[in-house]
């Protein structure tokens, strides 16, 4: 799931 | 989002901010590092290269953008604003990029997740973003006398830093599967590089002292 990847942090 | 990653990305914003109200009020950039700023422009260029393809959320989207867009206005306003590039300490500020940006190159090339384009850009950006306080370090340490606004700024990156650790660790316990080494490495590795900073920030404070880095 998209959400749990750290990409979703800056 | 949990409470550590917030407070995270607020202290890393107040960081940007305090520098561009230092450099934008004060017209100076005395004691800041253009090879860090460069750099840094450099690691958002790389990392947010999904801004316009990947959406994640408002939130993200907007604070990339103003990362992206701050970081670039402060290498313009050192480069070539006419006021605060005469501030700017030339002959202190020695560190050569290609010595960071290379062995980051290199090893982002030899391990990251997937071997594609966007995926050793990003895993490049996080191995840069350890490394490019360096030269702004080596600055601190060579003018000795810090102002308040630089001191600052270095310290709401160092808690910054220290603050997604904690993001990391309460990720790691509430959902599952979190698990991101180079994430985790490049972060530990670039707090680790703030300690040493931290320490006299710390003792200044505490004898309520400007803040004298040793020699």
């Amino acid at each position: 799931c998209y959400k749990e990847s750290p990409k979703d942090e800056l | 989002m949990n409470i550590f990653r917030l407070a995270g990305d607020m202290t890393h914003l107040a960081s940007v901010l305090v520098l561009l109200l230092k450099i934008h009020t004060i017209k100076s950039c005395a004691g800041v590092s253009l090879k860090t700023q460069e750099l840094y422009a450099l690691v958002f260029a790389c990392r947010y290269l999904d801004i316009f393809t990947n959406f994640v959320s408002l939130y993200n989207t907007v604070m990339k953008l103003i990362f992206l867009g701050s970081s670039f206005s402060i290498v313009w306003y050192m480069r070539y604003h006419k006021v605060v590039r005469r501030s700017y300490d030339k002959d202190q500020d020695t560190f050569r990029h290609y010595f960071l940006v290379l062995p980051c190159l290199v090893l982002a090339l030899l391990i990251n997740e997937k071997f594609t384009f966007k995926e050793v850009m990003w895993t490049f950006s996080l191995y840069l973003e350890a490394v490019a306080i360096l030269p702004q370090l080596v600055l601190l340490q060579r003018t000795r006398n810090i102002d308040n606004l630089t001191g600052q700024y270095v310290f709401l990156l160092g808690a910054y830093r220290g603050l997604y650790i904690l993001n990391w660790i309460y990720r790691y316990f509430t959902e599952p599967h979190f698990v991101h080494w180079i994430t985790w490495i490049s972060g530990l590795v670039q707090t680790l590089l703030y300690a040493d900073f931290f320490y006299y920030y710390y003792q200044s404070w505490k004898n309520n002292q400007k803040l004298h880095l040793p020699a």
